[in-house]
């Protein structure tokens, strides 16, 4: 564990908290897509399917009940809860995630480390976080102005992959052989697809004005 | 058991 890492986790933490928070206290998911709150859920349970058969650490597997259990209550609340199922704008949440499920399926079979069953979910569930935040970035653009506690929760949500990625530098510094490009590259390209949304959400930030993206 | 190591990130 070094500080990139624990700093990435804690910012991940942090953006399901703060979603959890808006949904849980002011009973609203405005501006939220489902779409990318049920993919998050589809990665969670491809990416920690070892949960129970291999242990790492408390706070490895700690943090995997964190993950999959505040997904799930998040989806949950959205589908479920009257009171925010209401405040769910569907008509603009239209992005078709799941198929952006098929081309991740298909690579995570074509490119991975290792073919075994859990080896590919694994790859699956890198390549389709990469891309689950589609939806997200998408409503965004429709729906012009989006809450503060919305725009910290994508803002964290794509830091944490930032700090990762700052962790594999450094890992690959300090173990020898510690080479993974599948889950290098579609870290990057999961951070790249942020950028755009970084920039706005700087502007805002510098400008003291809400955080609009251009249509 | 370089894939170990990586399977030990969230």
């Amino acid at each position: 564990m070094n500080i990139f890492r624990l700093a990435g986790d804690m910012t991940h933490l942090a953006s399901v908290l703060v979603l959890l928070l808006k949904i849980h206290t002011i009973k609203s998911c405005a501006g939220v897509s489902l779409k990318t709150q049920e993919l998050y859920v589809i990665v969670f349970a491809t990416r920690y399917l070892d949960i129970f058969t291999s242990f790492v650490s408390i706070y490895n597997s700690l943090m995997k009940l964190i993950f999959l259990g505040s997904s799930f209550s998040i989806v949950w609340y959205m589908r479920y809860h009257k009171a925010v199922h209401r405040t769910y704008d569907r008509e603009q949440d239209t992005f078709r995630h799941w198929f952006l499920m098929l081309p991740c399926i298909l690579l995570a079979l074509l490119i991975h480390e290792k073919f075994t069953f859990f080896e590919v979910m694994w790859t699956f569930s890198l390549y389709l976080e990469a891309v689950a935040i589609l939806p997200q970035l998408v409503l965004l653009q429709r729906t012009r102005n989006i809450d503060n506690l919305t725009g910290q929760y994508i803002f964290l949500l794509g830091g944490y992959r930032g700090f990762y990625i700052l962790n594999w530098i450094y890992r690959y510094f300090t173990e020898p052989h510690y080479v993974h490009w599948i889950t290098w590259i579609s870290g990057l390209v999961q951070t790249l697809l942020y950028a755009d949304f970084f920039y706005y959400y700087f502007l805002s930030w510098k400008n003291n004005k809400k955080l609009q993206l251009p249509a | 058991l370089s894939s170990a190591s990586l399977k030990d990130e969230l």
